[in-house]
């Protein structure tokens, strides 16, 4: 029998358990299996492990619920800023990106340093450039945001704004 | 941070990690995750490693990389070599830490030191395992 294997994680906002609803730890649990027969459909009908890692991630990428692409956690300024990383274990060809803004599929972009560039890591503006030169889709930054992201970002703005009350 | 290691048919090992960081990080931050050797590495002589958790505790332990020399090196079965990693310099390196990793014959590794960690796997045929919390 020919082996062939895959695993994944993704990580959420919500670290701790008694913060993690039983609804939204349904829709996670939904979202990884789903994930994860994205890429075992590819490995199983014979397609490589980085074409299988891809799918798995880009479906995550693609479900509010996790922590990247749509989803993201936002920085102090309200924005999406992403990373991903990508390694071919054959060849020990990588791509990685970083400070991504707009690029719906980081992990996208991440394959098209390894593939279509003389580089192994490309960062901020650099990688947006690389992404629009690549014809990868973009979107807007509200698409990045949920609910949930934008909730706790205000939590933060409003908390940081108290501590400063007392100053001028 | 989310991630994935895979073992094709053809004995190819290969590793993607994504991320949207930490809620209100400072412009211009950076993690583990898109580190080659720090969040993410793979190579078919010893295994592929996906890693999340706190990402400057993991990329000042280069713990992606750590895990596979422990299986090249050392020649440590791949959840020794991930749980040797999770200890590691345990008193310079403290957080939340969690890999999922995968070698040439098909052993899935999950290791990791918190309560909740999102995690499913695999292989080949078989039935597949999707779990939250630790203790599932």
């Amino acid at each position: 029998m020919t082996l062939y294997a895959i695993a994944i994680h993704g990580g959420a906002l919500t670290m701790k358990p008694g913060e993690l609803s039983e609804e939204e730890a349904a829709f996670q649990r939904v979202g990884l299996g789903k994930a994860l027969h994205a890429g075992w459909l590819i490995l199983n009908r014979g397609g490589t492990a980085l074409d299988a890692v891809e799918a798995a991630v880009r479906s995550l990428e693609d479900n509010p619920h996790f922590n990247a692409g749509r989803g993201s956690s936002l920085t102090r300024q309200g924005e999406a800023e992403m990373d991903a990383a990508i390694m071919d274990g054959r060849t020990l060809q990588a791509g990685a990106v970083t400070g991504v803004r707009y690029v719906q599929h980081p992990i996208g972009l991440a394959r098209a340093v390894l593939e279509r560039s003389p580089h192994a890591f490309l960062a901020g503006d650099g990688a947006l450039e690389f992404a629009l030169a690549c014809g990868l889709p973009l979107a807007a930054p509200s698409y990045f945001q949920t609910d949930k992201t934008r909730q706790q970002w205000l939590a933060l703005a409003q908390q940081e704004s108290n501590q400063l009350a007392g100053h001028d | 941070t989310v991630g994935a290691v895979a073992l094709d048919q053809a004995g190819n090992l290969a590793v993607a990690t994504s991320t949207g960081g930490i809620e209100g990080q400072a412009k211009g931050r950076v993690g583990d995750s898109p580190v080659l050797g720090g969040g993410t590495y793979a190579s078919n002589d010893s295994c592929a490693v996906s890693c999340t958790g706190d990402g400057e505790v993991i990329l000042r332990g280069a713990l992606a990389h750590e895990v596979c020399a422990l299986v090249k090196y050392q020649g440590l079965p791949l959840a020794e070599a991930c749980q040797a990693a999770l200890r590691l310099h345990d008193d310079k390196l403290k957080g939340d830490k969690g890999f999922i990793a995968l070698d040439p014959q098909g052993r899935v590794a999950i290791e990791f030191n918190t309560n909740v960690m999102r995690r499913a796997y695999r292989v080949g045929e078989a039935a597949p395992y999707i779990a939250i919390y630790q203790d599932e």
